[in-house]
């Protein structure tokens, strides 16, 4: 309408209409409760329409129609970079709104990452598999190993680079500023942790990234673990995730074990967590087409 | 011939001008809502595709953008109907970037070449 021709022609858009309204969401509704495309009656508009709908799909690179659940989370940081590799820098979208930082004023926008674009045309984004195993510290410090499956990478996608991004929340109740500096080092997990029943057993990590930062800030913090994400997609090495461990220096407060967004923390709920979890967002080149360089401004059409 | 006297400028009716016939490019917006994909595609919600339509009448004007292949095919098209005319293409793409939920639920941002209709030509 309005002048503009659509994806399928008008019988075919009709019957996908009429298709739609007539989905009933309780059979309709797939294992992981995502909607699933009713199954229309056979014929030759349908079969043209599978058809097409097929041959669109493989141009995207999917063997199938996703259907996203009720649960899919999609992270403001992917928003942004959609944003700011489209050059479309407007406002956020107000039907998704971003966690405030301390004070109520918004996170600012991320960096581009240049260097880790300009290998890449794909951009991937993983949640851990909240198996939040906490691995054996020294007492004074917190360790967490976070399992990623990056088992859906496909195979012809080369990762060029990886990163960890932690989210850290302002922690106002120290006195003094010496008191308020961490250290939070991101290790690769060579081998998975022993059992309890194995008894103290040190585990075998590789350090892959560290950073000494102060508590009087909320921002997101990224770590380099390219290495370690090279080995588990190209090495065909096992992953047995990562450790991250915040090292509170000497005299720290009672506020060191909140700054550090790790797990979940009650009574705050979901709400916040879903888009303040650590986030695994990967670079890659599936070999086909340029890497995604970034629009400087881009006028309304 | 140089023994003719020349010939006086085309004083005739003006030709009536073909605007919008000749190839070119036209407005084509893809709503990914109109198929049902605005489920699982995040960003755009559509995209100013284009597409390229018109005719590549003989002589090939400059801005029609045309090969020196092109030129020659429609050059034996005006004396021979059976060679067919050259086709308006387009000859300039671009890339657009999607944000969108995978088969897996994992968010994907990915550039897709060739997306685009940034210029048409005859070919």
């Amino acid at each position: 309408g309005g002048g503009h021709a659509s994806l399928i022609p008008g019988p075919g858009k009709k019957r996908t209409a009429a298709a739609a309204e007539e989905e009933t969401p309780p059979p309709g509704r797939g294992p992981g409760g995502g909607r699933r495309t009713p199954s229309p009656p056979p014929g030759p508009a349908q079969d043209l329409l599978r058809g097409f709908e097929a041959s669109l799909l493989h141009m995207f690179g999917l063997r199938r129609r996703p259907q996203p659940s009720k649960a899919a989370v999609v992270p403001a940081y992917m928003r942004d970079l959609y944003r700011l590799q489209s050059g479309d820098d407007d406002d956020d979208d107000p039907r998704h709104p971003r966690p405030d930082e301390a004070g109520g004023r918004p996170p600012a926008r991320p960096d581009y990452p240049d260097r880790p674009a300009s290998r890449a045309n794909t951009v991937r984004s993983f949640h851990h598999e909240e198996h939040l195993d906490s691995l054996p510290g020294t007492g004074e410090n917190v360790a967490f190993r976070f399992v990623f499956n990056l088992s859906t990478i496909p195979e012809d996608e080369v990762i060029s680079s990886a990163e960890l991004r932690l989210y850290r929340e302002r922690v106002d109740q120290s006195p003094e500023w010496e008191q308020g500096f961490h250290r939070i080092n991101v290790y690769e997990v060579v081998r998975p942790p022993p059992p309890p029943s194995a008894g103290p057993c040190p585990l075998i990590t590789r350090l892959l990234d560290t950073r000494l930062v102060h508590h009087n800030v909320s921002r997101w913090e990224s770590f380099d673990v390219s290495p370690a994400v090279a080995r588990w997609t190209r090495g065909r090495r096992p992953n047995h995730g990562l450790a991250v461990e915040a090292t509170h220096l000497p005299r720290a407060g009672p506020a060191r074990a909140r700054h550090v967004r790790v797990s979940r923390s009650l009574p705050h709920g979901d709400g916040d967590w879903a888009q303040l979890r650590p986030l695994l967002v990967t670079f890659g080149h599936d070999g086909r087409g340029h890497a995604l360089t970034r629009r400087a401004g881009r006028p309304k059409r | 011939s140089p023994k003719r006297p020349p010939s006086p400028p085309h004083r005739g009716p003006p030709r009536p001008r073909k605007k919008g016939k000749s190839c070119r490019r036209h407005a084509l917006y893809v709503d990914f809502s109109d198929v049902g994909w605005n489920d699982w595609i995040v960003a755009p919600p559509g995209y100013q595709a284009f597409y390229c339509h018109g005719d590549c009448p003989f002589p090939l004007a400059d801005h029609l953008n045309s090969t020196n292949h092109a030129i020659v095919q429609t050059l034996v098209n005006s004396v021979n109907a059976s060679i067919p005319r050259a086709c308006c293409v387009p000859t300039e793409l671009s890339a657009i970037s999607m944000l969108y939920l995978d088969e897996y639920d994992k968010v994907v941002l990915k550039n897709y070449q060739e997306m685009v209709v940034e210029g048409c030509g005859c070919r």
